[in-house]
């Protein structure tokens, strides 16, 4: 159907996935419960990285689109390592830990693990 | 998102879902794309939790978030989560933390929390119903044996409803979207009848992974929010995800 909603017949014979509505596998990572927290994600931020920066990124062009002083980054910057504080552990350290090896402001990372409470309005 | 828990004719459970997400984040016109679905795409990533060298759970995850959204414990249930939106949303139950009332849990630490401890179909269906949360959701919970399927619709404080696989009634499959299952989505965004129109073309007995992923491949099912597709099935512990194209035209949501 060319008109939105653009539904279509039932797909079918889409397994093994291919063709233009898959884009790639998904890599695998493990995650070892017997390291303390803060050491639990290194490998997957040690690859992902550069990824992960780009998404905070648009997350910050975002913020910015909305309040162009830049206020309400700093007001992330500064609010949410706060709050970090009063989560529970293992999450508290974790996210410690991703923000650490992957040099992203603490708050921003701590955004990133709260965005479902903060969008479910 | 869509999930679906489905029994196949011989009793084995299937769990797939589309991860949408990324709604009103910007727009790429150039791209006819959300930019937030599209930057979380290459930070999906799948996750084997252990412990002692040994399999806790595994999920599908995006890097850099400790919580879960999508999971599996093997040969016991598979667990994941839908947007559920409202007034009374996780922005006070935000509020309510900073002003130091703690008694509610985080969402996806809560799903992390079941996959990593509860023992049981039963225990996660418990602790998914019963604990305090600080935003509304939907937890779609598969188990191990005919009939262990449900949809758990929560308010921050309540358990809302629970609907369960019923064979016998001829509900050989949960699904749910992002809307209450006794209400009729918003017009705009109906995604779940299209979903159940393919699950009830697809039949009882000839439900499979290869027919989950054909359902969770059609439009408006996918769409341009959908960043990944999960399938799972609890008996054999197997996880497996694809990241997702939505190619013009498809539905923005």
């Amino acid at each position: 159907q060319f008109i939105p909603p653009y539904t279509e017949d039932c797909r079918t014979d889409m397994y093994p996935p291919k063709g233009p509505t898959f884009r790639s596998t998904v890599s695998w990572y493990t995650i070892d419960l017997d390291l303390p927290p803060h050491k639990r994600w290194t490998s997957v931020i040690k690859d992902k990285k550069k990824d992960l920066d780009d998404m905070i990124q648009a997350v910050r062009d975002l913020a910015k689109a909305f309040v162009p002083s830049g206020r309400l980054i700093e007001l992330v910057d500064i609010s949410l390592p706060l709050m970090l504080n009063t989560l529970p552990n293992p999450f508290r350290d974790e996210i410690k830990g991703i923000a650490s090896d992957s040099g992203i402001p603490l708050g921003e990372i701590t955004l990133f693990n709260i965005f479902y409470e903060v969008f479910t309005v | 998102c869509t999930s679906v828990v489905a029994e196949d004719s011989k009793g084995n459970l299937l769990h797939g879902r589309n991860l949408d997400f990324g709604l009103f984040m910007g727009w790429d016109l150039k791209n006819k794309s959300w930019i937030m679905s599209e930057k979380l795409k290459p930070l999906v990533v799948n996750l084997d939790f252990r412990r002692n060298n040994k399999t806790v759970f595994k999920s599908t995850n995006f890097a850099g978030y400790v919580g879960m959204l999508t999971g599996i414990r093997p040969h016991l249930f598979s667990l994941t989560m839908n947007e559920r939106f409202s007034l009374d949303g996780g922005y006070i139950g935000i509020l309510e933390w900073i002003l130091g009332q703690r008694d509610g849990m985080w969402m996806s630490f809560l799903t992390r929390s079941v996959l990593e401890n509860a023992t049981s179909y039963e225990n996660a269906r418990s602790l998914l119903a019963q604990t305090k949360l600080l935003a509304p959701a939907y937890f779609i919970l598969g188990g191990n044996q005919s009939g262990q399927g449900c949809i758990i619709t929560r308010s921050r404080e309540l358990s809302l409803d629970l609907l369960e696989l019923n064979v016998k009634l001829g509900r050989w499959y949960v699904l749910e979207t992002n809307y209450d299952h006794w209400e009729d989505p918003f017009f705009l965004d109906d995604r779940r009848t299209p979903a159940m129109t393919c699950m009830n073309m697809t039949t009882q007995n000839n439900i499979s992974i290869k027919t989950l992923y054909d359902v969770l491949s059609t439009k408006p099912v996918l769409n341009k929010l959908t960043t990944y597709t999960t399938l799972m099935q609890v008996s054999n512990g197997n996880l497996e995800s694809y990241i997702r194209d939505c190619p013009n035209p498809c539905m923005p949501w």
